[in-house]
C-alpha cells in the first residue's frame, strides 16, 4: 500500500550533455565547421510514480506501476530520446570538394520513458 | 574519448570512428591535399542552416502539438531546391587566358573536367549549376554585348587531344554572355547526361566564348584582347539522399 521511495533526482530519466571536439578526435583538418558535435544521451530510471512526470506516455506509466507491484515480472520502462535535432557539417572530401551536408536526428534534445 | 577514435595516431581506425564516419555517410576520414578557401556561398548556407536549427530549437513545441509548419528538413532554401548534400566541385581543366583568341570568332576554348566520383549512386541530383567567374575586370570593365557562350559535352578522354573534332562533341547549350556580369550561372540539370541520375562519375565539358563582331577578324581579335580576363569554373551540385531524408511528418488535423 505504500509507494516505494523515489530515487535521487539525478538518477531519473533525463538527457545528459556530451560535447565532442573534432580536434580531440583528429578530424579538425578536414572538418571546416562546426568545431565539434553534441553526443547527448539519455540515462536514468523511470520509476513509479515519477514516470507520470518524465515525458512518459500511458503504457510506460502502467508498466512502471506494474513493476512497483511485481518487479520480477515487469521491467521498468526505458529512458530513450523523444526529441532529436539535425546538424549540418561543412567539410572537405577526398575529391577536394567543399561539402555541406545535413544530417537528421543527430542531437538528443529530450528524453522520455517508453 | 581516446585519441584512437580519429586518426590522431597512425594505424587502423577504431570501430567507433568507422561507425561515426558511416553515420556521416563517409567510409574513411578525407585527407584533403591542401585546404582550399571555403566558397562564400557554402559559408552562407552553413550559417543559415545553423540559424534555422537554433530557431527550430527555440520554437520547439511539445511533441504532437499543433503549431507552425516544421521547416523542411532536407531543403536548401537559399537555392530553392530539395537536398541534404551541397558540393562545390572544382574544375580540373587547364586554365585559359581570354586575351589569346583561339580561332576568331572563337575567343576562348576551355576544357572543363569535374570529378563527381564522391557522389553515391543513390544520391538524386536536384541542382547542377556551372559557375563561371571571369577574373578581375580590366580597364574595359565587365564584358559588353555581342558575346556568346557555347557549352558542349566533351568526347571521352581517349579522343581528347588526338582525334577530338568538333563533331565528337554534343552541344548542350549556347546563350549570349550576359553583358555587365562577372559571374555566370548555367543550370545543367536535364541537359544531356547531366539530367540522368546517377550523374556520370566524370563530367567533361568544353566551354567556348565567341564574339560576334560581324565576321571582322580584327574586330574579334581586339574584342578578345579587350576581355583580358582569366576564367575560372566550378560546379555546384545539390543532391538528395533518400535514405537520409525522411519526408516531413504531416501534422494531425
Amino acid at each position: 500500500a505504500v509507494a516505494p521511495a523515489a530515487p535521487a533526482p539525478d538518477r531519473v530519466c533525463r538527457p545528459h550533455q556530451l560535447y565532442v571536439s573534432f580536434r580531440d578526435v583528429g578530424w579538425h583538418d578536414w572538418i571546416i565547421a562546426p568545431r565539434g558535435f553534441m553526443a547527448n544521451y539519455c540515462r536514468g530510471s523511470c520509476p513509479f510514480p515519477l514516470a507520470t512526470q518524465l515525458n512518459s506516455v500511458n503504457h510506460a506509466i502502467l508498466q512502471s506501476l506494474m513493476h512497483s507491484v511485481a518487479p520480477a515480472q515487469t521491467p521498468l520502462p526505458c529512458c530513450i530520446p523523444i526529441r532529436l535535432s539535425p546538424i549540418s557539417v561543412l567539410f572537405y572530401d577526398n575529391g577536394d570538394n567543399v561539402v555541406l551536408r545535413h544530417y537528421e536526428d543527430m542531437v538528443v534534445d529530450e528524453c522520455g520513458c517508453r | 574519448l581516446t585519441p584512437g577514435l580519429g586518426r590522431a595516431q597512425p594505424g587502423p581506425l577504431s570501430p567507433q570512428a568507422v561507425a561515426l564516419l558511416r553515420a556521416l555517410g563517409l567510409s574513411e576520414p578525407p585527407a584533403p591535399r591542401q585546404p582550399r578557401p571555403v566558397p562564400p556561398l557554402l559559408w552562407r548556407l552553413f550559417r543559415k542552416s545553423q540559424e534555422k536549427l537554433a530557431a527550430a530549437k527555440e520554437t520547439q513545441e511539445p511533441e504532437g502539438a499543433e503549431g507552425p509548419e516544421q521547416a523542411q528538413p532536407c531543403h536548401v532554401e537559399e537555392l530553392g531546391v530539395p537536398g541534404n548534400i551541397v558540393r562545390l566541385v572544382p574544375d580540373r581543366g587547364g586554365s585559359v587566358q581570354l586575351e589569346e583568341p583561339a580561332l576568331p570568332p572563337l575567343c576562348a576554348e576551355k576544357p572543363l573536367f569535374f570529378n563527381l566520383s564522391a557522389l553515391a549512386p543513390e544520391e538524386q541530383p536536384t541542382l547542377v549549376r556551372l559557375e563561371l567567374h571571369l577574373g578581375p575586370a580590366g580597364a574595359q570593365g565587365p564584358p559588353g554585348p555581342g558575346w556568346e557562350l557555347s557549352l558542349s559535352l566533351a568526347p571521352g578522354p581517349q579522343l581528347w587531344g588526338r582525334q577530338a573534332h568538333w563533331h565528337h562533341r554534343q552541344l548542350l547549350l549556347t546563350q549570349p554572355l550576359p553583358p555587365g556580369r562577372d559571374t555566370i550561372h548555367l543550370d545543367l540539370l536535364d541537359l544531356g547526361p547531366v539530367g540522368a541520375s546517377p550523374l556520370p562519375r566524370n563530367l567533361s565539358l568544353v566551354l567556348e566564348i565567341l564574339h560576334g563582331s560581324g565576321g571582322d577578324g580584327n574586330g574579334t581579335e581586339a574584342a578578345c584582347a579587350s576581355l583580358g580576363r582569366s576564367l575560372e569554373a566550378s560546379l555546384l551540385v545539390v543532391t538528395l539522399h533518400p535514405q537520409q531524408c525522411r519526408p516531413v511528418a504531416r501534422r494531425r488535423r
